[in-house]
């Protein structure tokens, strides 16, 4: 099965 | 001054509607544009991104940016005492620490009015901009909401694959296996039933979903939906509004 991933690691914070 | 008028109370209760199950405390910012706000889910694997423009207002004014930081549960239940067509507007002050909605029912002069506490709300703000994709398909949005309940009922994953002419969703569980096929075509009738696939680079992804549950409560807002997808990026589910939009930006599922 598939991991799911998390936005933190597309995404800048600003 | 915030001062935000809506014709109907029905279209800021089916925005609110569609994400408040996904994130509770919200930002909404208020400026000479219009409301917008950002939020991600407990799980930060959800981002909601709402942009309300001027234009889906009746009247509309804004001096000063304000934020208002709203608890989404308790919002909605204030918005469950207004009727659908209703007048509904929006008053807050420049430093406010309560959002007042009116409603008003103008055929039988009934006026209801209610204060909602307002919050500091503590959020980072992701830059959801610039992002780049390799496919952006638009096809019903009540098309891909039974897709979407159809599939989950054999997997807690949702594998979509797009190549040249056609869109692929599958789902793989312990049941069974199930897919579901959609070709682009044009609907000269209604142009809303038709399907369109832009594709830069064939795309193959899997999502969680219990996150597209979420996303297609926003299909009464809007007839179509557009999802972007690219294989670098989380994918993007939009339903556009009058003026405006609502959007979805969901992480995928890899392979470790």
């Amino acid at each position: 099965s598939k991991d799911q991933t998390k936005l933190a690691q597309y995404y800048v914070r600003v | 001054m915030l001062e935000a008028k809506f014709e109907e109370a029905s279209l800021f209760k089916k925005v609110i509607d569609s994400f408040k199950d996904c994130v509770q405390l919200v930002n909404f910012n208020c400026s000479e544009h219009g409301i917008a706000a950002q939020a991600v889910d407990d799980s930060r694997v959800l981002l909601v991104s709402l942009s309300i423009g001027t234009e889906s207002f009746q009247d509309f004014r804004c001096d000063r940016n304000v934020t208002l930081g709203a608890d989404l549960s308790s919002l909605s239940k204030i918005l469950r005492c207004g009727n659908n067509n209703d007048n509904l507007t929006l008053i807050a002050d420049d430093t406010p620490d309560s959002l007042l909605l009116l409603f008003e029912d103008t055929k039988k002069d009934r006026i209801s009015e209610y204060s909602l506490k307002l919050m500091d709300i503590d959020a980072d703000f992701l830059d959801i901009e610039g992002m780049q994709y390799d496919t952006t398909i638009t096809m019903p949005s009540a098309e891909f909401a039974k897709v979407v309940r159809d599939l989950n009922q054999l997997s807690d994953s949702l594998n979509i694959l797009v190549t040249k002419d056609t869109v692929k969703f599958v789902a793989e569980g312990d049941i069974g296996s199930g897919s579901v096929i959609v070709k682009p075509h044009t609907d000269m009738d209604k142009p809303d039933d038709s399907v369109k696939v832009e594709l830069d680079k064939p795309v193959d992804l899997t999502f969680g979903s219990k996150y597209l549950l979420d996303i297609i409560k926003g299909a009464g807002l809007s007839n179509q939906i557009t999802i972007k997808l690219s294989s670098e990026t989380p994918a993007l589910f939009e339903f556009g509004l009058q003026s405006g939009y609502l959007q979805f930006f969901l992480a995928p599922k890899f392979n470790e």
